[in-house]
């Protein structure tokens, strides 16, 4: 079975980080 | 005189052959359409002519939906449709919807329509979080549908606030941000951005490869209760049948493969999975409704079926169409290359 999301795991790596800096305390 | 008589014996005799019928509304994902239904119709007669009128061939993913208290059903095939416990006001409504899922929406979806129309669906279903999505995925798949949408990026055309009446994202995930539209929007720009050259189907399809991974995707969720009177959730998806905590719909506790099921059936409000291998206990649990039940059954029996026929080559039905849709694929590639 391959990785989940496999061909999409740099862009949503990226987008990931992207976002943490707004992260709410809670989230 | 002996025309007109004539003229008026062959319309009253027209007008007596005119069969009986009742009006049906259809609501697809995108559409909305009526039509006259015969009396004695059964449900695969509807269901061939909502097929063959939206041109959709792989007419085994769907399903008519209606609800009947507060229990979803679907028309069965060989039943009539008046025969169903369906409101008997006109129009009689129901909604065309994908049933089955694919197990791998790339290698099995090959018609634009039924990727649409997945994709519609899907996205209705993730928007509403009736699927859990991560937010990262969740802004990379809005980009997607902006895609599919608007074409390729423009800025002189899609200018500050072109998505602002846009729903793209699960309320779920704006609120984990503190983050204000604009910055929403700029975020899923710059992914948008990227897309350049996919054309709508692409896009779309790109779309269900990112959910088709989210853990929910094409999971029919039921509440049940075990022997010992804990209430369990029975997931029902491509793969098999899957048993959850209440709390936790994202990994199951066990699964089924559906290769490794000898036989379900249920008695009344029980239900009974044995699976092929003897060591392993049969697995006996009772859903809310005799009606939930004949539900479950139902998309065991045609998840089970596809399961198997996906094991097996293809039918020339289905080869046909693949061939078709790559000759397709390949003259508008062509055509784009051109332009």
């Amino acid at each position: 079975q391959p990785a989940k999301f496999a061909p999409y795991q740099k862009a949503l790596r990226e987008i990931r980080y992207s976002l943490l800096p707004f992260a709410n305390e809670s989230g | 005189m002996a025309e007109a008589i004539t003229s008026r014996m062959s319309f009253t005799s027209l007008k007596r052959k005119q069969p009986k019928t009742f009006t049906v509304r259809i609501i697809t994902m995108d559409a909305e359409m009526e039509f006259n239904c015969e009396m004695k119709w059964k449900g695969k007669d509807l269901f061939d002519l909502v097929c063959r009128t939206l041109g959709l061939r792989e007419t085994w993913f769907f399903g008519l939906q209606y609800t009947i208290k507060d229990t979803i059903a679907w028309l069965r095939w060989i039943k009539k449709v008046l025969g169903h416990d369906v409101p008997k006001e006109e129009p009689v409504t129901f909604h065309f919807l994908a049933k089955f899922y694919p197990e791998n929406v790339e290698e099995e979806l090959v018609q634009d329509i039924t990727q649409h129309l997945f994709f519609l669906q899907v996205k209705k279903q993730i928007l509403e979080e009736k699927i859990y999505c991560p937010p990262e995925a969740s802004v990379l798949l809005a980009s997607y549908a902006v895609q599919a949408k608007y074409g390729d990026y423009d800025p002189s055309v899609h200018k500050r606030g072109f998505l602002a009446e846009e729903e793209l994202l699960p309320k779920r995930v704006i609120n984990l941000y503190q983050m204000t539209p604009e910055m929403w929007e700029e975020r899923i720009t710059a992914w948008y951005a990227e897309h350049r050259g996919r054309t709508r189907d692409e896009a779309e399809m790109e779309y269900l490869k990112i959910a088709q991974d989210t853990e929910m995707y094409g999971v029919n969720y039921f509440l049940i209760r075990n022997k010992k009177g804990t209430e369990l959730l029975l997931g029902v998806d491509a793969l098999g049948l899957h048993i959850y905590d209440l709390e936790n719909r994202l990994t199951p506790k066990t699964s089924f493969p559906w290769n490794e099921i000898r036989n379900i059936s249920y008695s009344d409000k029980e239900f009974t999975i044995k699976p092929l291998e003897k060591k392993i206990d049969v697995f006996k649990f009772n859903s809310s409704k005799l009606r939930v039940n004949k539900l479950i059954l139902q998309l065991c029996i045609g998840n089970h079926d596809l399961f198997m026929r996906r094991r097996k080559a293809d039918s020339l039905e289905v080869q046909q169409m693949k061939a078709q849709a790559r000759e397709e694929k390949a003259r508008k590639q062509m055509e784009r290359q051109r332009l």
